[in-house]
């Protein structure tokens, strides 16, 4: 699985995500990646791209979640982000990405891992896997 | 006028033991395609096209599991699912089941701004497609050797794999290689309970 999210100049942001789903799964399965608000979602406050067990990523509605947030409790990114990871996933494993309308980025994963990137306007720039 | 931010990601749940070159390969390719974001964001480019445009580089790039690469499905074949949301009017395209368009996340793009619907899916999706002129190509181009052998490894194992790069491990001690990715046919009490992801299938008996 692949995602972007991203904030322009404008503080418009978008979210997009794209992937080939589970080795050895079913034909005709569908995982998180499509399902809005669960692998992928943006509002006028983030954008959210998600990765991992698409299983759990859907039960938790994770991308949704951490715009709800934001939006109902005045979270910030990186406080909604690791709320859902640390609290919504249950058993399950998964990763997600995030920027806000204010130009900030955050992620987080309870996997082994996860491969990402992050630039942000003030010069900021990061590629990693491990925590 | 806000700053500008991008934020990009190619997979949860690596290989502990994932050999270095492969590791700088990986970040290489992330590097890249942030690149293109950050000269698009520079030049004042929209946030929505700078996500198609990203996650196109990065499903055509064999690396991560996207676009060519793609796992491949119990039948050896790629069935590939994308979207996109764009936060001005929450609007949305999705796709599932393409077997043969090369940039699924361009289709989903097109499902958002030229059909009356969010959401199109397989055969629907396949002759939509076909009616925008997107590129298509045979569904052998997404198909890679690595992904053929990850296959055989996942059918001998009997599992879903659900990061296809964290190998079967095991000795169970190392939680990782044994929860992440891997579901195996337990038998206990000789009665055979299946997991998905190292966990009982009924958690997801929603799903």
């Amino acid at each position: 699985t692949v995602g972007c999210a991203v904030v322009d100049t404008e503080g418009n942001t978008a979210a997009a995500t794209s992937t080939g789903g589970l080795m050895n799964k079913m034909s005709g399965r569908i995982g998180d990646s499509p399902l809005i608000g669960a692998g992928t979602y943006a509002c006028n406050l983030c954008a959210v791209s998600c990765t991992g067990e698409g299983e759990a990523i859907i039960r938790a509605t994770l991308a949704r979640d951490v715009a709800a947030l934001m939006e109902y409790k005045g979270l910030g990114l990186q406080e909604a982000v690791d709320y859902v990871i640390n609290e919504r996933l249950d058993e399950g494993k998964a990763g997600l990405i995030a920027v806000s309308n204010a130009g900030e980025v955050a992620y987080g994963f309870n996997t082994v891992g996860m491969f990402r990137g992050s630039a942000t306007q003030n010069g900021f720039m990061e590629v990693a896997i491990w925590e | 006028m806000g700053a500008w931010a991008i934020t990009i990601h190619g997979g949860a749940g690596v290989d502990p033991n994932l050999p270095m070159e492969r590791q700088e390969q990986a970040k290489a390719v992330l590097a890249r395609c942030l690149e293109i974001g950050i000269s698009a964001l520079r030049s004042g480019a929209a946030a929505l096209d700078v996500a198609e445009m990203v996650v196109r580089e990065l499903e055509t790039d064999p690396i991560f599991n996207s676009g060519r690469g793609s796992a491949l499905t119990a039948l050896g074949t790629v069935e590939m699912e994308a979207s996109i949301m764009d936060g001005r009017g929450r609007r949305c395209g999705a796709v599932s089941g393409l077997s043969t368009v090369k940039n699924p996340v361009s289709l989903a793009r097109l499902v958002m701004d030229k059909s009356p619907h969010s959401y199109l899916a397989f055969s629907g999706a396949e002759d939509f497609a076909r009616s925008q002129g997107v590129e298509t190509i045979d569904n052998s181009y997404f198909i890679t050797d690595e992904n053929v052998g990850m296959l055989k490894l996942a059918k001998e194992a009997n599992s879903i794999m659900f990061d296809y790069r964290v190998p079967i491990d095991n000795n169970t001690n190392n939680t990782c290689g044994a929860i992440a990715g891997s579901i195996v046919n337990n038998t206990i009490d000789n009665t055979t309970t299946i997991q998905m992801n190292g966990l009982p299938i009924s958690i997801y008996a929603p799903e």
